[in-house]
Formats: C-alpha cells, sequence, structure tokens
C-alpha cells in the first residue's frame, strides 16, 4: 500500500458518501445516471468473487464489501425508494455498447482462463467505460447540480490517482498489471473534459454548465 | 517477473 493507492481508495469512499449525500439532501437522483449506477454494481460483484476464498487484508476486504453493498443500495434508492425522480428518456446509453466489448476484451486478455479470472478482466475494462453513460447524460442536459459534480470529481479522482500508485509499484516492487494499467489510463483520459469544467468553473464558485 | 495481476488492488 503507498499513500497514492491509500487516497484513491479514499475519494473512492468519499465520492459514494457524496452520492448518497446528494440523494439524501435532495431527496432526488435527478442528474444521476441509472446506468452508470447499474454498471458499477455489475463492476464490484464480478470483480469481488475473489471475496470468499482469497483473503488479502482486512482492509481489501472491508472495502470489497462495502463497494459490494453500497452500490446495491444506491441502485434500490434509484429504483424504488427515489424512483419517479429518475427520468429515463434522458438516460438513454446504449449499454449493450459497453457490455459487448468488454466482454470479448476479457475473452481475449486475462491472466488465467478460469472464470473468476475472465470475469475479473471483464470489471476492469467495464470499469474504464461505466461513467461513460453519465457524462453522455451530463452532456445532453448541459447542466449538473454542484454535488453532483462533487461525486464526479471525486470519482475521477480515484482514477486518476491509481496512475502514480501503478508508477510507484514499478519502481519500488517491479511489477506492473498490463490490463488493470490499460484500462485505467482510459478510465482517466475519460474524465479530462469534465475535469477542465469542473476546475474552471465549479471550482470558481460558478455553476456546472456546458456551452451551448 | 514484470507483469502480474496487482490483486491487492481494489
Amino acid at each position: 500500500m503507498n499513500l497514492f493507492r491509500l487516497f484513491g481508495d479514499l475519494s473512492h469512499l468519499a465520492s459514494i458518501i457524496i452520492l448518497l449525500q446528494k440523494i439524501r439532501s435532495t431527496r432526488s437522483c435527478r442528474g444521476i445516471s441509472f446506468k452508470t449506477q447499474a454498471l458499477y454494481a455489475t463492476v464490484f460483484i464480478t470483480r469481488y468473487l475473489d471475496l470468499f476464498y482469497d483473503w488479502v487484508s482486512l482492509y481489501n476486504f472491508t472495502m470489497k464489501v462495502f463497494f459490494i453493498a453500497s452500490s446495491c443500495y444506491i441502485l434500490y434508492l434509484m429504483r424504488y425508494k427515489y424512483r419517479p425522480t429518475h427520468d429515463p428518456s434522458i438516460d438513454t446509453f446504449r449499454v449493450e455498447y459497453l457490455l459487448g466489448p468488454s466482454a470479448v476484451l476479457a475473452l481475449l486478455f486475462h491472466y488465467r482462463f478460469t472464470v473468476p479470472e475472465v470475469f475479473w478482466s471483464f470489471s476492469i475494462f467495464l470499469e474504464a467505460v461505466a461513467i461513460l453513460p453519465q457524462l453522455f447524460m451530463l452532456q445532453r442536459t448541459g447542466e449538473a447540480e454542484t454535488i453532483t459534480t462533487h461525486y464526479l470529481a471525486a470519482l475521477g479522482a480515484y482514477r486518476a490517482l491509481y496512475i502514480p500508485n501503478w508508477i510507484y509499484r514499478y519502481f519500488t516492487e517491479d511489477m506492473v498489471d498490463p490490463i488493470a494499467v490499460t484500462a485505467g489510463i482510459v478510465q482517466t483520459a475519460l474524465y479530462l473534459d469534465f475535469f477542465y469544467v469542473y476546475f474552471t468553473k465549479v471550482l470558481q464558485g460558478q455553476k456546472f454548465e456546458l456551452p451551448a | 517477473s514484470l507483469f502480474a495481476p496487482a490483486k491487492d488492488e481494489l
């Protein structure tokens, strides 16, 4: 464990708490893509299949349980408790375009050809693009509540911090995970546009609005 | 080896 990864994970944790706070405080899941949240639940469930037979550490175990539980809880909130506040007509990204290629890539690139390992690869590729329905929705509506942008910024920071973590591990442990690194770089790149608007507008006290 | 899965990551 190094500080980049620790702060990355804490940023991931913070993003989920911010999202729950957004839903609770506005009593609404307006502006949040159900599709992206469903993809994250899929990512965590398919990645953490090793939860019950591969012990890494208490930290690792606790985080995995938290990510699975919180992603399922968010789906419950969106699907049942705050269902009327979700507008499916603006959440229209075709998730087949993400699920299909991720499955193909997982069949081509994996560390061992076993069910959990192929699912693990699938989850890595899917996580890289799971934010796209959310960013697509943002692009469509052209604006976002400030708290929603904080959620996205914390999620993007988590991904960005994993990059120095990998560089650090390369020098200290002489180790590179090519699947995680490639997918991670793609995933971080997807946030660049968002970060630009976040830094130039939201952090200057303005509303998140995209140029028409 | 240099290339290995980082399974301790989340």
